[in-house]
């Protein structure tokens, strides 16, 4: 039985993944077994379905700037189609021959390939779905990577709008995916980064604003606040940095390790 | 989501489909 990785994906998949599993094995104990009923009418709404899907997915890849999706995306979709064409053969050799075994074999390669190109397809959409989650991330790093060249209060007001709303989307996203992953540790790592970046924030601009004070006044203790500045910046960034690699793990290989 | 109603609809028309031919052989075992 596959693993799937988020609770959507899972929730469209599973219950069709186990019921293949199940013609499989029923199709191997009996295999010589009764005739098989009339299938054209399931068949024909699966090729309905399959050309909706198609018609969907086309709009999806040519609405998208994701070129990783347009570029992966379309194979799924051929996948789904093959696999469809493959139910249609064996409901027309079925209805010539109700034992016909090859019409059967069919009949379990075409269910498969129903499956398997749906899940890639899913999967293809999810990962764009998380290279958006990771863009927005990579925007966080970008503005944390400037909090060192930041020494005026106009310039800590601006750095703070920009940051905030990039900042919230991140959370806001971030904690969406992790109530969606079905891996429970990748779940946690999220949630416990996400707390680490939502204490460090206010911190780090406490930081800013006690350094920006003490070059404005020339005091003294400005270069242990710019460190003080920076840790706060760089334990910030090496979060973020954790979000990025536990979004990007879509598959349980990692679990030896963690 | 478009792509995941879509998919919905497959997996719908699958378990239909997968449902009528495991019924047929489940008769005999």
């Amino acid at each position: 039985m596959p693993v799937f990785h988020t609770k959507t994906i899972e929730s469209i998949l599973e219950p069709v993944a186990q019921q293949v599993s199940r013609l499989v094995i029923l199709h191997e104990e009996a295999e010589d077994g009764n005739a098989m009923p009339d299938l054209s009418r399931p068949v024909q709404a699966v090729s309905l379905a399959v050309t909706n899907l198609v018609k969907v997915g086309k709009e999806t890849i040519n609405s998208s700037d994701d070129k990783i999706l347009k570029q992966d995306m379309p194979a799924a979709l051929i996948r789904v189609e093959e696999a469809s064409q493959l139910l249609e053969e064996a409901s027309g050799m079925l209805g010539a021959d109700p034992y016909s075994s090859s019409a059967r074999k069919k009949l379990i390669e075409g269910s498969r390939g129903i499956l398997q190109g749906t899940s890639s397809l899913l999967l293809c959409f999810d990962e764009s779905e998380v290279r958006k989650i990771i863009q927005e991330c990579k925007r966080v790093l970008d503005y944390l990577a400037i909090a060192e060249v930041i020494d005026t209060m106009e310039d800590l007001i601006q750095f703070l709008k920009d940051l905030s709303p990039c900042l919230s989307k991140v959370s806001r996203e971030v904690g969406a995916r992790e109530k969606e992953l079905t891996h429970q540790v990748h779940s946690e790592i999220l949630v416990r980064c996400l707390e680490q970046v939502k204490i460090l924030a206010p911190i780090l601009i406490c930081s800013m604003k006690v350094y920006i004070h003490i070059v404005e006044q020339k005091g003294k203790g400005a270069e242990e606040a710019a460190e003080n500045r920076n840790y706060l910046a760089s334990r910030m960034s090496d979060e973020i940095q954790e979000i990025i690699r536990v979004l990007q793990l879509t598959t349980y290989d990692e679990d030896t390790s963690e | 989501e478009m792509i995941l109603e879509a998919a919905k609809g497959i997996m719908a028309a699958s378990s239909a489909l997968v449902r009528a031919a495991n019924a047929a052989q489940r008769e005999l075992i």
